[in-house]
């Protein structure tokens, strides 16, 4: 569990990434 | 959360210029999202304050989508800059001029926190370091002899 924990954590982490640089696109 | 002190005055600038310029208010919280998904955005805490923090600039952004200083950068970043400068320049004045008050320390320190938010549009200029670290020890300084009594030199 803790793996599918990390993993989760990192595709949230990437959203918001993600959420940034399309923020920042449109700058 | 604790991870992200190091963004909570840029926050509470955000709030504070909430209504009085929102365009300072949208890259102060620019400018702590970015450092705050450096600081931590794995812990489940963090990532919960920075998803909500993302919801309000994406809501922000909308909302003053008809402003050139957001949807152009090189224009936010003269805002942001001249704003910082004219809070420097206050406070510099009352300084010089030996008048000592919270409200200009307040302004020395807004204008640091500010410096620190113009690096949303890349590297400082040597030239904002040195007003940003001036700004930040006058601060400091003029707060510390206010609090025991001593006149600033």
């Amino acid at each position: 569990t803790g793996s599918v924990g990390a993993s989760v954590a990192s595709a949230e982490q990437d959203e918001l990434s993600q959420r940034l640089a399309r923020l920042r696109d449109q700058m | 959360p604790a991870q992200l002190k190091a963004v909570q005055h840029h926050l509470r600038t955000a709030q504070e210029h909430e209504k009085r310029d929102p365009v300072v208010a949208y890259y102060c919280r620019l400018y702590a999202m970015q450092t705050g998904m450096k600081l931590d955005s794995k812990t489940p805490e963090c990532r919960k304050f920075l998803v909500k923090l993302m919801d309000q600039l994406e809501s922000m952004k909308t909302e003053l989508s008809d402003d050139d200083s957001i949807t152009q950068e090189v224009v936010g970043n003269a805002h942001i800059e001249n704003y910082a400068l004219k809070m420097f320049l206050y406070a510099d004045n009352e300084d010089r001029a030996g008048r000592f008050h919270k409200n200009m320390i307040k302004s020395f320190y807004t204008a640091s926190l500010l410096l620190d938010v113009l690096s949303v549009f890349g590297e400082l200029s040597e030239e904002n370091i040195q007003h940003r670290k001036y700004a930040r020890w006058k601060a400091a300084y003029i707060h510390n002899c206010l609090k025991s009594g001593e006149t600033p030199e």
